[in-house]
């Protein structure tokens, strides 16, 4: 996202980080 | 690394290697895994901290403004009513000298 | 995931696998230590943008914190010098009559 601010930026950025919380990695 | 479908760096040696190679190459791979999943984690929970402080700061910012604008406006309120009751002061004056 | 030094998850698994299947396994974990140290170089950098642009932030409310004091004591200031003139006002008027 585009980073400059502004609350939609923020939502998305937000959003973003959330995703990599909830991303299950690595079993086999 | 660059990204394609084969993505291991070396697949050439990837086929001919010794089986107890490979299982030490996953494991390796396993924990590079496991400590950069774990990075990741914290650089994702750090960025929502921060955002969620820049979040605050500008509700307080705005907060602020708003106590600013209400000040400013009734300094220039109160100016004008002094420079009103200067010149009426100025002009009853006048009219007793005269 | 929690790792010790047997880092990966299913080491018996690991033992009787077959060539191949350990040749996909490294596949696999290369693709995905590829995508995660992406993620994470990504959400590095994000993070390091929000926090400048609170920085920006957190100067410009501490501007706006200066300015408010100003105009604050400036309206104290009229305000003791309208109630100081109204005073004598009243002090003059008071005297003219008796």
């Amino acid at each position: 996202p585009n980073l400059k601010a502004g609350a939609a930026n923020e939502g998305v950025l937000a959003n973003f980080f959330n995703s990599l919380l909830s991303k299950k990695t690595g079993a086999p | 690394m660059s990204m394609g479908d084969q993505c291991y760096p070396d697949a050439a040696l990837l086929r001919e290697a010794a089986p107890e190679w490979m299982r030490a190459e996953i494991e390796r791979l396993s924990r590079e895994l496991s400590e950069t999943t774990n990075e990741k984690i914290q650089a994702a929970e750090y960025g929502l901290v921060v955002l969620e402080e820049k979040q605050q700061l500008k509700q307080q910012y705005d907060d602020l403004e708003i106590d600013y604008e209400a000040v400013r406006q009734e300094l220039d309120q109160l100016k004008e009513a002094f420079g009103q009751a200067y010149s009426n002061h100025r002009k009853v004056a006048a009219d007793g000298e005269s």
